[in-house]
């Protein structure tokens, strides 16, 4: 058994979500928040049997697409003598990022 | 030590968290939804040694009852040429799903 | 790769997360609840390589501190014939419990 942490853009979250059901795995939901844009994004847990992993590998895949933004980050919390010269930076969203963890137990009640 | 990592049914939660604790357990409490039915559930994830976990998951199993419902998925996003004949269905909801890892480092500052 | 969850105090997190960002790494907030104390606290999930991990760990030690607070704990579901004499207890709350994980397979899409 394994369990797949994805951290994946709210607005690709819907369909990734459908496709997965289709294809008959499980998934759980989670809302959180990008430590770096401090937007709203999305991770979903899915606890799957080994053989499952490349397809549920595929439909994040399929469902995720990368974009590139433009956004002001948040001024940090300056350290004594820092200088902040603010300007809007590029980063690349929208994507996936995936941690697939051993699960040494499995339980259903 | 040991990560549980629990999906539970938001009516089982309350009572769970209640005996986790007073089992003299730690835990922390997460909303989420189900990406199925989604409905609202919770994840709970309980950090323990290893000689904790059996209670942890008695208490679980004690606290988390399964039970039948009749429910209309979501319709789904369709491929070209897909066709769509909704009809509710009964799935068994409530109960626990439960994955424990393994805990490479534990630290408490 | 490994994964670090760690489960902060709220007043905490702003200060961490932004700590954190400046040193380079990448996290993902979700909101939580304590289960004994039943107040808003943070769980932070942060991938990073192993050489990342000791930075981290200092990152978040030096943003999270540990303080004394009186609280009056929920009163617990009672058993039959128990009985409950409710009194103020002083717990120590803050700091950071982390868990790391050991993550098997990395992916960005
Ligand atoms: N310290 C930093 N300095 C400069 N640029 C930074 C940075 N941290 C992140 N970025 C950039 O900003 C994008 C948004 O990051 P955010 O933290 O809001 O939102 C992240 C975060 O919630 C999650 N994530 C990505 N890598 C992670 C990791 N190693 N651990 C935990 N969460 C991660 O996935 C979301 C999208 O990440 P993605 O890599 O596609 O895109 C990231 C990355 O391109
Ligand atoms: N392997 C796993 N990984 C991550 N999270 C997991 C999981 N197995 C269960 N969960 C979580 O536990 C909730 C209850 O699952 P349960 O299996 O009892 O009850 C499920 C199951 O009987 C059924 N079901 C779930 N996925 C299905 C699918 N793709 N096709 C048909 N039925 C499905 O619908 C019920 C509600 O599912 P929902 O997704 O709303 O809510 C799920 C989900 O949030
Ligand atoms: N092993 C673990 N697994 C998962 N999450 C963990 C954990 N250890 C700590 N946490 C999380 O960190 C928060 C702070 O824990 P701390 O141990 O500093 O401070 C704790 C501790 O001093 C005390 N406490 C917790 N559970 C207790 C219990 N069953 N009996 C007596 N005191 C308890 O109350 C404070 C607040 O606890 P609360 O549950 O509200 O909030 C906890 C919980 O959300």
């Amino acid at each position: 058994m394994k369990l797949i942490v994805a951290v994946v853009n709210s607005d690709d979250s819907r369909t990734l979500i459908e496709r997965l059901m289709r294809h008959g795995h499980s998934a759980t939901v989670i809302g959180s928040t990008g430590g770096f844009l401090r937007e709203g994004n999305t991770t979903i847990v899915i606890g799957a049997q080994e053989d499952k992993l490349e397809d549920i590998l595929f439909v994040i895949r399929q469902s995720c697409h990368t974009r590139k933004q433009f956004i002001n980050p948040l001024p940090p919390v300056l350290e004594p003598g820092e200088l902040q010269i603010p300007s809007p930076i590029e980063v690349q969203v929208g994507g996936a990022t995936v941690f697939v963890l051993s699960v040494e137990r499995f339980e259903k009640y």
